[in-house]
């Protein structure tokens, strides 16, 4: 989900 | 990692050396908001409580880590080592009018409603927000510095280069988010009325910008 990926964002 | 985000990440840590850099080498910080400085160090603490329980790169622990000590680093300059060239009397921006909706929208609006995620959705609005108290203290002291206009332009164009991102992500990984994109539309919008100014006086060699 994308909760997941906007981890890789600053 | 596309170049966009890495210019705007690039952007983002000039913008904030500039500043950094201006208070600590003037040994002052008139016509900065130390509210806003406080704003951003919340915003980066909000943001990266995952600092320690998730590692996604070296570059994205480093940027974090650099992030957080050189906005505390601005704070502290601000509040503490030169205070006395603190201009609290312009700085009277009501930051209450920007945490109450922040925080309730973080409630309502958000991925899940876990700690982590509501936190870092808060960090995702109140940046949009966070450089108003500033903006306020330039209409109100009717002028700023030339550096000051500088950290700015970095400042706003690190989310306008982030939107270039997200373009980029949509069209080639298909990832979107939402929150993300809504907000850093609303933070760059924000900045557009400084960036007209900016373009039609600071790059005009006029040194100061003064407002009209």
């Amino acid at each position: 989900d994308s909760s997941v990926n906007h981890k890789d964002e600053l | 990692m596309n170049v966009f985000r890495l210019a705007g990440d690039v952007s983002h840590l000039v913008a904030i050396i500039i500043l950094l850099l201006k208070i600590w080498r003037s040994k002052s910080c008139a016509g900065i908001s130390g509210k806003s400085q406080v704003l951003f160090a919340l915003v980066f603490t909000t943001r990266y409580l995952d600092l320690f329980t998730v590692f996604i790169s070296v570059y994205n622990t480093v940027m974090k880590v650099v992030f957080l000590a050189l906005s505390y680093a601005t704070v502290y300059l601000i509040y503490m080592r030169f205070r006395n060239s603190y201009n609290s009397e312009n700085d009277t921006f009501r930051v209450e009018f920007l945490l109450v909706p922040v925080i309730g929208l973080s409630f309502l609006e958000n991925y899940a409603f876990t700690p982590l995620e509501i936190l870092w959705t808060f960090s995702i609005f109140l940046e949009a927000v966070a450089i108003m108290p500033q903006l306020f203290m330039i209409t109100k002291t009717g002028e700023a510095e030339s550096i000051t206009t500088h950290y700015l332009f970095f400042l706003g164009l690190y989310r306008a280069l982030y939107i270039a991102n997200w373009v980029w992500r949509y069209h080639t990984e298909s990832f979107y988010d939402l929150i993300a994109i809504v907000s850093g539309v609303v933070q760059t919008i924000f900045f557009c009325d400084f960036f007209y100014l900016y373009f039609t006086r600071v790059l005009r060699g006029r040194g100061k910008m003064t407002l009209p």
